[in-house]
């Protein structure tokens, strides 16, 4: 039990490193708070976002909380992928230069996996391969307008 | 393996039966406030069983069921294909208003079924609440505002 | 004690039915649970966004939920004017032609009152007197970066 | 009445002493993520005593203190000016670490005081903890999320 589950941690991380830095250009790990018996302790993540000093996860800001969080779900994903993901608005916090780095990291990702992305911003809509519109022209009943085909 | 196909029916915003094709790849979902964009990603958590009438924003069940016709009942059908074209598993679910409370049917290749032989049959393609492939809408912080030890679980239930 | 009550109940419900409609194009009311007796109730909130049926509040969208809390400030704001207003990303959640009803409706305002509103969009930013930037170039030390004047 | 300046030394990630100055009207403060936008508005709260350190994101109060260099002290001074660009009240909060924990100290217009008394001059120009005029991020939604109850004391505190 502990030996899978080390080896699970210890994939995950080297995943996490990987998508951390591709995602905010510093260094980051995911730490046991308990090495010698892992579940008796908890999981938190150390991240440094580039020239920044080691940051405590509840002082970060909403666009970088977002960040590390995804980096750890794709840290997941490469070791463990499932058919399709649905994401709904995860790019609202980000600035423009984050939102790219995100919309690009999901576009080579999505040969392995579907995306679904629901998305008001401009970088991750441009990315996508298609996008489906959805209006409520009248009386709140929710339409799908078609499917808008990309480049 | 991917979702080719989503048929609501009567499900929250969604009044008129409608059909949403999928492909593979990369796809945006997106359309003005209030137009219904999150209940899409609702229905597929509803249908596969992956979370509770709470987090679909509906204090009871009923509440999932569209308020502009008079109808009683609602359903969600989940359609994957594996990419030659051919569908290879479908998921339904629909959920009915009675008079002692409202049933929740489950289809599983359009068979009578129950949650958990669906939650079996989604756990081989790796498709389980615990491997967080679908985020709500303000949920993408949530893996941090967690505690340790529930994000220590998350690998547990992955290992 | 309730007479006081009632009186600024009246004055907060004319103000928000008039800004839940310039925001939103529809109607909308602060209604008592217990009209009676307001002090044994609570306060719940009645609205109906252009051409939809009356929504129970749980169930709204991000967006819509945003609107009418920012009518619900603005509208105790018209009755009891602040000297500053303080807002971060009150826009996150908001499609492109709500950010920018927001931008104006905040623009009108600001004869009256100071408003100090963080934004990543451009509908906010475009609508401002002046932009002030902040950055960390450096190892994570934040600088103010000058005032951009606009228009 | 407006804020005409903000005076942050050594609070969160303003290491160096920095003066912000405000102009009447509508300001923004952009930036990119991370970059202390933020902690502008978390610096107005702490100054003002108008909220507690949990929602500065701070576990603690010293969490405040900027660690980027040794100092064990950090503070935050609000000006602000009615309109003929004279300074017509200030309010500065100090706190710093002592071995017994810390101080926290405040100033009004540069005299040592309370934070009953700044509380009591704040609220005659209608500056209080329950006049929903700062919003931190994302607490655009909490109005509508908070019970019936708790909303209708929002009018209790203004009657
Ligand atoms: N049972 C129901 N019957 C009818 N309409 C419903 C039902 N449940 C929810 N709705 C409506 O669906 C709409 C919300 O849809 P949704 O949350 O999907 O919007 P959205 O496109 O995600 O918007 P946003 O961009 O603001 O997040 C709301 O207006 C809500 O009132
Ligand atoms: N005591 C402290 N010492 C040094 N840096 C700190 C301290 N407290 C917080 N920080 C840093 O300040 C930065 C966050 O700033 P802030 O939350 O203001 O960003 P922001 O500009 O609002 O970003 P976003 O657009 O993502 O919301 C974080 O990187 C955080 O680690
Ligand atoms: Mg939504
Ligand atoms: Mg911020």
């Amino acid at each position: 039990k502990i030996k899978s589950f080390r080896e699970t941690y210890d994939q995950i991380n080297t995943n996490f490193k990987v998508i951390f830095n591709q995602l905010s250009d510093g260094e980051g790990r995911i730490v046991l708070e308990n090495d010698i018996n892992p579940l008796a302790g908890g999981l938190t993540i150390e991240a440094q976002p580039r020239d920044k000093k080691m940051q405590r996860l509840e002082s970060m800001s909403g666009g970088e909380k977002s960040l590390t969080a995804l980096a750890f779900v794709f840290a997941i994903q490469r070791h463990m992928p499932a058919p399709f993901y649905a994401f709904d608005e995860v790019d609202m916090h980000l600035d423009g230069i984050n939102s790219e780095k995100l919309a690009h990291l999901i576009k080579s990702q999505s040969s392995n996996a579907q995306f679904i992305v629901v998305s008001l911003r401009k970088p991750m809509i441009e990315a996508a391969d298609r996008t489906i519109g959805v209006t409520q022209k009248n009386s709140g009943i929710t339409k799908v307008t078609g499917v808008r085909l990309h480049g | 393996m991917h979702i080719s196909k989503i048929e609501i029916d009567n499900f929250k915003s969604f009044a008129n039966p409608t059909d949403i094709p999928f492909l593979q790849g990369f796809t945006t979902v997106s359309g003005p406030n209030g137009s219904g964009k999150s209940n899409i990603i609702d229905s597929i958590l509803f249908c596969l069983g992956l979370s509770s009438s709470k987090t679909l924003r509906a204090d009871r069940l009923f509440h999932l069921i569209n308020t502009h016709n008079k109808k009683n009942e609602a359903s969600v059908k989940v359609c994957f294909s594996n990419g030659t074209g051919q569908e290879n598993l479908s998921v339904k679910r629909k959920i009915k208003k009675t008079s002692a409370g409202f049933i929740s049917n489950y289809y599983l290749n359009d068979k009578t079924s129950t949650l958990n032989e669906i939650h079996d049959e989604l756990s081989k393609h790796n498709i389980s609440p615990g491997c967080y492939n679908v985020m709500m809408q303000g949920d993408v912080t949530s893996i941090i505002n967690i505690s340790a030890t529930e994000r220590r679980k998350i690998i547990d239930e992955i290992a």
